[in-house]
């Protein structure tokens, strides 16, 4: 395809399949091709496709910065997404990635449904060195949320980051009990929480979507995690996500281990959709 | 939604008497998008579609007073006979205790539906074993001995580094304790890991397993059929389990699944407590892909 300005029935057909079987979906594949068929004619089509896809991945406005208010600390981050998504294991990561950076990390077991949360996150809390606040299986997970802020507070902690339990985007009362933690987070300290991290499985179909969609209306989400990208699905769904919501993945994660993440690289990501 | 896009697609054309075959390619067409939103994988909708143009190119649609309704009635046929013409249960060993595998990309529900399964086999009276094969990942074990003692299972696990092993033991296990059933929760692995899908092979090969269950989420998009495709053709998967369906996915991914490795659909989850786990309903999961 590279080097043609423009392209054919066939290839466009085969553009198609590419973008299709990446799972950008029905709407963003017929958007892309369109912005193919006239991009700026001094580009040709591949360069042209690549240039509307950075477009629409690129930021659309600045993190909130990590930092409290005022600069104050610590930073607290809330991690959320749907079951399975790689939560636990991705504040896990980013402990240990903030660890190494010399900071001072805490993190929160504000799951407190899900069968061993507290004992999992403890494995990984005590791989960055970080310290844990956790609770009994069925306490409140505000009230985790709340006295772990408390504790970073009091103990001087850089970056608190709070994991909470899964949670389908379509179920009211969970997505209520995720907007009860960010507000009672709020509550031990105003401007808190001041990152919200949508945690989302790279080969996951259009029900990323919706499941931006609804995240984001419970709480503020600033950037996705995407996770699992070690395997073969593509990820493609951001594309949407970042062209409706305007919500940029601010990670990628690339394995089980500690130092499977990175901080996204679009023209990387690109590059790997477009094979 | 997919019928009233078809019905409007015929609704313009009843005054002509009968189809044309480029008005049964228009609505094949709606077909596929509509299969693509739904998350199927490019490849088998194209199958699909062109089999239901295929069905409805013949004397059925282009004669039918009816055309339009005749045309749905064929993709739902279709789909329907595709996710598998009749139930498929649990198949159990002639002799006990039946050995069933539970495989899967990470996070799909492996543990959560290690438990439902070993709960509903419990409710019947079984006695079941459930079996920690996953050594890797962080308290994964000490998750599904809770999950055991709350479905009422005999909880088994081993300190031995090797999983093949475990699972061996796992099943002499259950031949001791006179168990009905011994499920082994492995770990979650992407397929195109080859040491770890070697792991499974191994663990086949050591466990005897009656039954080999593939775990797939059911948001999950395009990958599915390459997912289902590579377990089946190294391990020769005997059914699969659809997670995670109270979510709004419209699960295109059972179309894919079952297109690709024939493997039936043996049951559902559709929910995070342990008595969340249906039989699986065919017609009621075509309608949900089709919207
Ligand atoms: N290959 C791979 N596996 C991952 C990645 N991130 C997480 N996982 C695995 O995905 C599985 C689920 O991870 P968790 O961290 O437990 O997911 P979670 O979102 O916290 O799950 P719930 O709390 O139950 O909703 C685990 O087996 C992880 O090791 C990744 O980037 N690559
Ligand atoms: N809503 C919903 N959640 C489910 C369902 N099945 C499993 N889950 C949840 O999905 C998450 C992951 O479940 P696990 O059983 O740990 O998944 P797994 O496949 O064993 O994960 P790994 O061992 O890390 O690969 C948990 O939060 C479960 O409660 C379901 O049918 N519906
Ligand atoms: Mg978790
Ligand atoms: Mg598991």
């Amino acid at each position: 395809l590279s080097g043609k300005r423009s392209l054919s029935a066939g290839e466009l057909d085969r553009l198609e399949g590419l973008l299709l079987s990446a799972d950008v979906g029905v709407e963003g594949t017929r958007r892309l091709l369109q912005a193919v068929r006239q991009g700026p004619s001094e580009l040709d089509a591949l360069e042209r496709l690549k240039a509307e896809m950075l477009a629409i991945l690129a930021p659309k406005s600045d993190y909130r910065p990590p930092g409290g208010e005022n600069g104050g600390k610590p930073a607290v981050w809330l991690i959320l997404g749907v079951n399975g998504s790689g939560k636990t294991t991705s504040a896990g990561k980013l402990g240990s990635r903030l660890a190494g950076r010399g900071l001072k990390v805490m993190m929160a077991a504000a799951d407190t449904y899900r069968a061993a949360a507290g004992e999992q996150l403890a494995v990984w809390a005590d791989r960055a060195g970080a310290e844990l606040v956790a609770s009994k299986p069925g306490a409140d997970p505000a009230a985790v949320a709340y006295d772990a802020v408390a504790a970073a507070q009091a103990r001087g902690t850089d970056v608190l980051l709070v994991d909470t339990a899964g949670r389908l985007h379509n179920k009211k009362h969970l997505q209520d009990e995720l907007r009860k933690i960010h507000a009672t987070i709020g509550k031990r300290m105003p401007g808190a929480p001041h990152l919200g991290l949508l945690v989302m499985d790279a080969a996951t179909g259009q029900s990323g979507l919706a499941q931006a969609r609804l995240f984001s209306q419970a709480v503020p989400v600033d950037g996705i995690v995407l996770t699992k990208l070690d395997g073969t699905a593509k990820g493609g769904i951001v594309l949407a996500i970042a062209q409706e919501l305007g919500i940029p993945v601010a990670w990628a994660g690339t394995g089980e281990g500690a130092g499977d993440l990175q901080e996204f690289d679009a023209e990387e990501f690109v590059e790997g959709l477009l094979g | 939604s997919l019928t009233d896009k078809l019905s409007s697609l015929f609704k313009n054309l009843t005054g002509q008497g009968k189809l044309s075959e480029a008005n049964v390619r228009e609505a094949a067409a709606q077909v596929r998008l509509a299969l693509l939103e739904a998350d199927v994988n490019l490849q088998v909708a194209e199958d699909f579609v062109a089999r239901v143009q295929e069905r409805a190119l013949g004397a059925e649609v282009l004669s039918s007073i009816t055309p339009g309704h005749q045309f749905v009635k064929i993709v739902h046929e279709q789909l329907r006979e595709t996710l598998g013409g009749k139930r498929e249960a649990l198949r159990f060993a002639s002799q006990p205790p039946t050995v069933v595998m539970v495989c899967g990309l990470q996070g799909s529900g492996k543990t959560t539906t290690c438990a439902k399964l070993g709960a509903l086999l419990k409710r019947s009276g079984k006695r079941v074993i459930l079996a920690a094969a996953d050594i890797y990942r962080p308290a994964a074990a000490e998750q599904l001995e809770i999950l055991s003692q709350q479905a009422g299972c005999i909880f088994y696990k081993s300190d031995s580094t090797d999983v093949a092993a475990i699972c061996a033991g796992a099943a002499e296990a259950g031949v001791r304790k006179l168990a009905d059933a011994v499920i082994l929760d492995t770990a979650g692995r992407l397929h195109v890991d080859a040491e770890m899908m070697e792991e499974l092979v191994r663990t086949k090969a050591a466990a005897r397993p009656h039954e080999i269950l593939l775990v797939l989420d059911s948001m999950t998009g395009q990958d599915a059929a390459l997912v289902a495709a590579e377990f089946n053709s190294k391990l020769g998967l005997t059914g699969a389990i659809l997670t995670k369906l109270d979510s709004d996915a419209r699960g295109g991914a059972a179309l894919s699944l079952r297109a690709v490795s024939g493997a039936a659909i043996k049951y559902v989850g559709t929910g995070e407590k342990l008595a969340d786990l249906e039989e699986f309903h065919p017609e009621r999961m075509a309608s949900r892909i089709l919207g």
